[in-house]
């Protein structure tokens, strides 16, 4: 994961995150 | 207005200002950032940022095409892959701790995973929906199965593959704007004005 470029992680551990709450509120 | 200092948190509430702010019901919206790479002098638009909000009705498309075997083997490898990356993220973000895999576990839409992959995507001079928009300076609107299927763009045809029925790509200042939506959504000047006043910056991502 060290290669994948700093924006690209950002954007995926948001996605991930999102994604925890948005089954916790459904 | 130029907005002269600008970086991935401010791009991120851009984006999410886009659709969040909009009548209609995108799914996401990505931001494909333009860059030259020196030794092919060629333009690049890689990954910048992306927004994923989700569609109105996930289950409204379910089981359209493939077989319930197919459905369930997919299911489970998004959500290997999920949970993969989900421990990739935890080991590198120090207070990740409790991790639990109720989120893994719930079914990754066809338009979640259309935007994960797009992480991995970037597109050379011109190719591409995204590239095609850079290289001719104007919006490319595409609305229905029919046009998204019938497109020269392997990424169209992609986005028709996982349920989407309007993709649009707007040019704009070191980059492309992307939006997808599982509705129908013609075209409107709202849209592109808004990207327009968006993102119209120069580019510092730290």
């Amino acid at each position: 994961l060290s290669a994948v470029p700093q924006a690209r992680k950002a954007s995926l551990a948001r996605f991930l995150e999102r994604r925890k709450e948005r089954v916790v509120s459904a | 207005e130029t907005m002269p200092f600008f970086n991935q948190e401010s791009l991120q509430q851009r984006l999410q200002a886009l659709i969040d702010g909009a009548r209609e019901s995108w799914a996401y919206a990505i931001f494909w950032q333009s860059s030259v790479v020196d030794f092919a002098s060629q333009t690049v638009l890689g990954w910048g940022d992306g927004y994923y909000k989700g569609e109105e009705d996930k289950n409204k498309r379910r089981g359209s095409s493939s077989s319930a075997a197919n459905f369930v083997a997919e299911q489970e490898h998004r959500k290997k892959v999920l949970r993969e990356l989900n421990s990739l993220i935890s080991g590198v973000q120090a207070s990740a701790g409790n991790g639990t895999d109720d989120a893994v576990d719930e079914e990754v839409t066809d338009t979640e995973w259309f935007f994960l992959i797009s992480m991995t995507q970037s597109f050379v001079n011109g190719n591409g929906l995204p590239g095609l928009a850079m290289y001719s300076s104007s919006p490319i609107w595409v609305t229905g199965t029919e046009k998204l299927a019938a497109s020269q763009c392997e990424r169209a045809r992609q986005a028709q593959g996982f349920g989407l029925q309007t993709i649009v790509c707007i040019p704009s200042a070191n980059g492309v704007v992307e939006l997808g939506s599982t509705e129908l959504i013609f075209q409107s000047s709202d849209l592109m004005n808004k990207v327009k006043y968006l993102f119209n910056f120069n580019i510092d991502m730290g």
